[in-house]
């Protein structure tokens, strides 16, 4: 049954089909500031909770309105007057510092898709497993909480394992008065096609009223993957991938304040998958050892729903083209990111070399296996995203040591000491 | 195609019903009906409606070895081939054919006055 045909739920079914389905907006947000109180269905796991879901005029990361005497109208969790010098707290401790919110535009891989490994996996099969199942559909089978760019809790979920570290918290750990600015847009099976009008994707900042951000631009396989059995021709030439990310660019250029950054990584070489999997048995298959990976890989591609044939394939020559083609794809958004003159961001590349994360892990005595989500055999683990976190953190130092440097916010200390938590998540 | 995500989702849940029979050592109908129990609520239905179709073909399955679960989803009609596709399997083909496997299954199923639908799982 169609339910937008049903007369009494019809304006419900066209509020979940367009803001949820296809703008990617919180569902339960009652100001319409694409900010929400609830949860799930791309709620506060997504972006900063928000503190008032009756005022539109109050939502994580805006300038604060008139310095939050009263009321905390930036989310932050500081506001009220400071005794000592009778000044509002929010121009005492953040006025004088630079403030940067984090926002990604991305794909499964950066919201953190993971499906527990013991739903597949008959002898752990128990009513603890399905504990979560519930939040874990409502969020997409994602995890954004705990991902790499706006990860802001370590997993309570005994169906997640690892710890969490992300840019969020990185640039929350500089400059506590960052606290909830933060927004994951990604959304499973984005590519550059779909996210050159990221309008669509519940993107959010104003230029007069919000904080400059540091946007990362991470699409890290859906121009290369897909699920046709022609899979080569459905791959993005490196033409449209320029015209996609230019497209992208200037419409961020029309929102973003000035004073932002647009971090791009290239995308990955997901010959790492096969070559590591190859050999292992699937959860499915654990019980009577008589599926691996590429019994899974062949099964998805002969129904046409596997998530990249390229990678997933046990034909070498499809798995090295699919490597150049993103390769490729790499340079065109290179090539656009150091030419491309903004007037209200500094845009900026960096590799995506999952082998960085590979030779930390092993240093710290891990397995490559480990990285990799075990369901799917294709998107990254926790594990992997904590390290990711970091290698992510080191390259933006690198290339921007100064900007980093000039976030640090000496009040941290004195914060913590009258804020606490700072309202939490 | 052949089923897409569906055919998909129905191998994958006989294949761990079949699994937790054996190892709670009982039929792989309770099997599946203990699955079910593990889920929330307002899972529970969807699952109920699969356990309630997909009974009589699982029941099949405890006396013929060649039904796998890529079998048993060929016989609810979740799985199929579409002309000029190649059949699809995730466990090891039977020995005397996918094909064959179902082909019999279906006829004894017929004699038992079996009829299976295809489900109409959204």
């Amino acid at each position: 049954v169609d339910c937008s045909t049903l007369p009494i739920l019809k304006e419900l079914c066209e509020l979940i089909k367009t803001r949820f389905g296809d703008d990617h907006l919180p569902i339960i947000d009652v100001d319409q500031d694409r900010f929400s109180q609830y949860k799930t269905l791309r709620g506060s796991h997504w972006r900063g909770k928000d503190c008032s879901d009756l005022s539109a005029e109050l939502y994580p990361g805006r300038k604060a309105l008139r310095q939050d005497e009263v009321l905390d109208s930036n989310c932050n969790g500081i506001y009220g007057m400071d005794p000592s010098v009778l000044k509002p707290f929010e121009e005492t401790l953040c006025s004088g510092t630079k403030r940067m919110g984090t926002i990604l535009l991305g794909d499964s891989a950066g919201a953190h898709f993971h499906i527990p490994p013991e739903w597949f996996t008959a002898s752990e099969l128990s009513l603890e497993v399905f504990r979560d199942v519930a939040m874990i559909v409502e969020n997409e089978f994602d995890w954004p909480m705990t991902s790499a760019v706006t990860g802001y809790m370590n997993s309570t979920w005994s169906v997640l394992n690892g710890p969490t570290n992300s840019l969020y918290l990185r640039l929350r750990e500089l400059n506590h008065c960052n606290h909830r600015d933060f927004q994951n847009t990604a959304v499973n099976g984005a590519n550059s096609r779909n996210m050159n009008s990221s309008d669509q994707y519940g993107f959010n900042r104003d230029q007069s009223h919000d904080h400059p951000a540091m946007v990362i631009y991470s699409l890290i396989g859906n121009d290369v993957c897909n699920g046709h059995s022609d899979t080569i021709n459905h791959m993005t030439t490196t033409e449209q991938m320029k015209r996609n990310f230019l497209s992208t660019l200037k419409y961020l250029d029309t929102k973003l304040p000035n004073g932002s950054y647009v971090i791009a990584t290239g995308l990955a070489d997901g010959r790492i998958l096969y070559d590591t999997l190859k050999n292992r048995v699937h959860p499915i298959g654990q019980w009577r050892h008589d599926v691996k990976y590429p019994d899974v890989y062949n099964y998805l591609s002969c129904l046409e729903v596997s998530p990249c044939n390229g990678w997933m394939s046990s034909n070498e020559s499809l798995r090295n083209f699919t490597s150049e083609r993103a390769a490729n794809l790499s340079r065109a958004l290179q090539q656009v990111a150091t030419s491309y003159n903004a007037n209200n961001f500094e845009v900026k590349f960096i590799e995506f070399d999952f082998q960085t994360v590979v030779d930390k892990w092993k240093a710290l005595g891990g397995e490559t296996w480990q990285l990799i989500e075990p369901v799917d055999g294709f998107h990254p683990s926790q594990i992997a995203m904590y390290l990711s976190s970091e290698v992510l953190w080191q390259e933006i130092v690198q290339q921007l040591p100064d900007v980093i440097k000039s976030l640090t916010n000496p009040n941290n200390a004195r914060i913590r000491a009258v804020f606490g938590d700072q309202g939490g998540y | 195609v052949n089923g897409g995500t569906t055919c998909a989702v129905c191998s994958l849940l006989v294949s761990l019903a079949e699994q937790v029979a054996e190892i709670h050592n009982e039929t792989i109908v309770h099997g599946i009906d203990r699955i079910c129990s593990f889920l929330p609520g307002k899972f529970q239905a969807t699952c109920n409606t699969f356990v309630e179709i997909a009974t009589p073909i699982l029941m099949e399955m405890a006396f013929d070895e060649f039904i796998t679960p890529d079998v048993a989803c060929q016989l609810l009609n979740l799985c199929y081939t579409e002309p000029g596709q190649q059949t699809c399997h995730l466990f090891p083909l039977p020995n005397p054919g996918m094909e064959r496997v179902v082909k019999k299954a279906r006829q004894r199923l017929e004699l038992k006055n079996t009829k299976v639908d295809r489900l109409g799982i959204d």
